[in-house]
């Protein structure tokens, strides 16, 4: 009996104690939330790097991204299908309205999650004049850069240059300055000697050969950053009528992209894995970055189909330069449409 | 996953013609969904 009674005593304190211990692990998440939520409001999401961002440098972040590809490439029977797609669908709000296919079609939860959408779901803007957006996220940044050396605001406390986004051998804002320079009658002869290497340089630092009309405005260098959650429709399209000239693959880390990502990880869209092409719209110069993370490790070009991303890392302290393939033919690249899709994020 | 657009576009210019001047500005704001399709700027 005694026994019997001790341990009735025992089993509630234990069940109590950790009932307890969870409701404030719960109240201090809720509270952090809360904190991030208020900052987020007023702007002034902090950068501050933590115990766990230093962590996640010692994990193999990239076999893990090979390793959550090659489990979610596997077949899945006709019939748990649907219920898989939808239980995903449900956890990151997925439309399954969109998708172009009935679920059953889609053999693998990767093939799922890099599906097409129905025909019409996804207007383009028909004015010409406008910009549209590649994807479908979450804008996390965007504005004007305005001086040499341009930084992109990764959050409050933390930036990175577009140069070092784009590759380090563009010196883009340089070229945008003598860009608009030369309006005022720069120096533009010396910047085409020192740019004749150079497949895109040539195409930035000449404007008086393309457009000589004295009343061309003056061209500003913008940026916009968009975010795609798991949920979203992965593919990338052509934000505008652009000539795709060359393309950088750059082989780095795999850290996660999400929201605590940006705010804890130093220099993560610099760091990791990304594919940037680059060309010229109407108004100049343009480019765009896609950037991998651990779940969606690989990026898929459909104009360059031989392009292989997320390999193993053969040198882990030592990661190689940029590998560039330059467009043919060369001056002109691949033409695209607005709204063409180009490439896509896969899983692992 | 994220995408960084880079890109040069027309800006004001003090001496111009305003009637002839063409400035890019952006119809996004911070945090926004937006959907492939959906015109980031003008």
């Amino acid at each position: 009996n005694s026994s019997s009674q001790g341990n009735t005593l025992l089993l509630p304190g234990a069940t109590v104690a950790t009932i307890v211990m969870l409701g404030l692990l719960h109240a201090r998440r809720l509270y952090d939330d809360q904190k991030i939520e208020d900052a987020r409001e007023k702007g002034i999401l902090e950068f501050q790097p933590d115990v766990k961002a230093t962590f996640m440098r010692l994990l193999p972040l990239r076999s893990i991204s090979r390793f959550w590809g090659t489990l979610t490439n596997v077949e899945l029977p006709m019939w748990l299908r649907p219920s898989v797609y939808k239980g995903w669908a449900r956890a990151f709000h997925s439309n399954l309205e969109e998708v172009a296919l009935p679920l059953e079609e889609y053999a693998s939860l990767r093939e799922f999650f890099v599906r097409r959408l129905k025909e019409g779901t996804r207007p383009i803007d028909p004015d010409p004049c406008c910009l549209i957006s590649p994807v479908d996220g979450t804008v996390l940044q965007f504005g004007e850069l305005k001086e040499v050396g341009a930084m992109i605001e990764q959050v409050k406390g933390f930036s990175y240059s577009v140069s070092s986004l784009l590759g380090a051998s563009s010196l883009l804002p340089m070229n945008v300055v003598d860009d608009n320079t030369n309006q005022d009658g720069g120096q533009e002869g010396s910047m085409d000697d020192t740019n004749q290497k150079s497949w895109w340089r040539v195409s930035l630092a000449s404007p008086k050969v393309r457009d000589p009309a004295p009343a061309r405005p003056m061209k500003g260098l913008f940026y916009c950053v968009i975010y795609l959650s798991p949920g979203d429709y992965h593919r990338i399209h052509s934000p505008a009528d652009w000539n795709v000239l060359g393309r950088r693959h750059f082989s780095g880390r795999l850290f996660p992209m999400n929201e605590r990502a940006t705010r804890t990880i130093r220099n993560l869209y610099v760091e990791n894995e990304r594919v940037v092409l680059e060309g010229k719209w109407q108004e100049g110069f343009m480019a765009m970055a896609a950037v991998g993370a651990t779940n969606i490790g690989s990026i898929e070009l459909f104009i360059e189909p031989t392009l292989r991303t997320n390999r193993p890392w053969k040198k882990l302290l030592h990661p190689e330069p940029p590998e560039e393939q330059v467009y043919e033919p060369r001056g002109t690249g691949v033409l695209l449409k607005k709204g063409d899709e180009l490439a896509a994020f896969n899983m692992g | 996953s994220t995408v960084v657009l880079v890109f040069q576009a027309p800006i004001s210019q003090p001496s111009a013609d305003k009637s002839t001047s063409a400035e890019f500005s952006f119809c996004i704001k911070k945090r926004d969904r937006v959907r492939m399709g959906e015109a980031l700027g003008r």
